[in-house]
């Protein structure tokens, strides 16, 4: 899903909702470094349907449209998950 | 971090609340697109907002006198670990309870700024400070996109502002309530807070003035707090005070009376707040609904109809219901009224007829009654069973207007 979903999509809207789970709380900061394993692949779609649960949204797993459109809100700069 | 999704409250906290009740705070500059006066106004009624809830009390003092919480504007890098990115994005953060920068709040000095203004209108200040101050007392985001602690920004009336349910249970999981805390006779009565008369919503533009008021709906002590009771408003004098503090809307302590009451009684043995509306009643243990209220009057034998003023009488443990339009009263036992019941409030000799409101406990003690009508009032000896004196000033002797 989060392959498809990607392709989608261009990467500075991916960029975009990557930096906005790592700033929240919902993947850790090392996230974001290049050459991440595949596996990692699958948290980032873990992470953003729990972003999406939080959020009150369909929880797909996708950077779906009312999830980018959601991130672009203005908002409360703490994150919404304090480890 | 405590997650209490059992029990549905979706507020989260974090672990160390402050661990005093005075807490100072400074508004060290303000944003040109409100000016200085209403900066405060938002961030100052946004402290209100909380203290109405608990048993805290926010003291404004200047930066120089290194306060717990100091708040101000800025853009960009502002010397902490977050840069504000201009419009949208970031609005504001705060630090949680702590010392040094903990509590600390800061707002996006690029943001469009505005005050009561409307949805879609700019973020508006205060809604943003109540939130962010929801952190500097402790609280994290809550999923519950109803609450103001949910992390996006989202427009509440705030002319008439009521905070929503799940800040409310978050931030009494944090300090308690002012029942819980009056009544914790194992430790020393914490003084409510006591400055900072609370408004939890910035009135609206009318609401109903308390010395203006020709009459009231319902008066009567709890948890040895004057309440007084019109419309969808009440007005609270607490404990050694001689002013009231309001308008508050009745729904922000007990949100299922957003329409207003017609009586209302406290019974400290039973430990019950019980109020009338209409035909129906509603049992309360401080803020917390008891089951299987509401129910109809009928349930305790009375006929159809509201219920004027009650009133509990700590002499022989017995609650009066008077209706006031037909002059006659009940006495209320255990479950329900007593047989022989209506008799005519002539009884009650020199008590006005149709009293709007009735109560006792003045000061913790009950040997008097006092029957409000109008703005008027009686006062009845419980001893000698009579009424020693007739429509005085209410508005003179018990609001000091």
């Amino acid at each position: 899903n989060h392959v498809k979903s990607r392709t989608k999509r261009d990467s500075a809207e991916i960029g975009f909702a990557e930096s906005y789970l790592v700033n929240y709380g919902y993947v850790p900061p090392d996230s974001l470094q290049s050459g991440r394993a595949n596996a990692e692949l699958h948290s980032w779609s873990k992470a953003l349907a729990e972003m999406q649960k939080f959020h009150g949204l369909p929880q797909t797993g996708e950077f779906d449209d009312a999830t980018i459109e959601i991130m672009k809100k203005p908002r409360c700069a703490n994150p919404d998950k304090v480890s | 971090v405590k997650t209490n999704l059992k029990r549905k409250k979706r507020y989260v906290t974090v672990g160390s609340p402050w661990q005093k009740q005075l807490i100072t705070y400074s508004i060290n500059n303000f944003t040109p697109k409100l000016g200085k006066k209403l900066t405060h106004e938002a961030i100052d009624n946004a402290f209100k907002v909380w203290s109405s809830f608990v048993p805290l009390q926010f003291d404004k003092v200047d930066a120089s006198q290194n306060p717990d919480i100091v708040t101000f504007f800025a853009e960009g890098f502002h010397n902490d670990n977050t840069n504000f990115d201009g419009v949208g994005g970031y609005l504001a953060h705060a630090f949680y309870p702590g010392s040094g920068i903990g509590g600390d709040t800061h707002f996006d000095g690029a943001e469009p700024w505005t005050l009561h203004q409307g949805p879609n209108k700019g973020n508006d200040l205060f809604l943003v400070a109540v939130h962010e101050l929801g952190h500097a007392l402790g609280l994290q985001h809550s999923p519950d996109v109803k609450a103001i602690m949910a992390p996006v920004y989202k427009y509440h009336d705030t002319k008439n502002f009521v905070l929503p349910q799940d800040d409310i249970l978050g931030i009494q999981s944090l300090y308690g309530n002012f029942w819980f805390k009056l009544f914790d006779s194992t430790k020393p009565p914490r003084r409510p807070a006591a400055t900072q008369p609370t408004i939890s919503s910035i009135p609206e533009p009318s609401p109903p003035k308390l010395c203006e008021l020709s009459n009231y709906d319902a008066i009567s002590f709890l948890r040895k707090e004057l309440y007084i009771f019109k419309g969808k408003y009440m007005w609270r004098r607490k404990r050694g005070k001689t002013s009231f503090s309001g308008p508050l809307m009745i729904s922000s302590f007990w949100p299922q009376l957003k329409n207003g009451v017609d009586a209302v009684y406290e019974n400290p043995t039973s430990n019950k707040i019980v109020f009338f509306k209409d035909h129906l009643f509603w049992e309360f243990r401080g803020t917390e609904l008891l089951p299987q209220s509401p129910r109809h009057v009928r349930h305790i034998g009375m006929q159809n109809g509201k219920v004027d003023a009650a009133v509990w009488w700590q002499r022989n443990g017995k609650t009066y219901f008077f209706k006031g339009n037909c002059g006659y009263y009940w006495r209320y036992g255990v479950g329900r009224v007593e047989e022989d019941y209506p008799r005519s409030i002539s009884v009650w000799n020199g008590a006005p007829a149709n009293v709007d409101a009735a109560f006792s406990g003045v000061d913790g003690s009950h040997n008097f009654t006092y029957f409000v009508k109008g703005n008027k009032y009686w006062v009845f000896n419980n001893w000698e069973i009579k009424t020693v004196k007739t429509s005085l000033s209410f508005v003179d002797d018990w609001l000091k207007c």
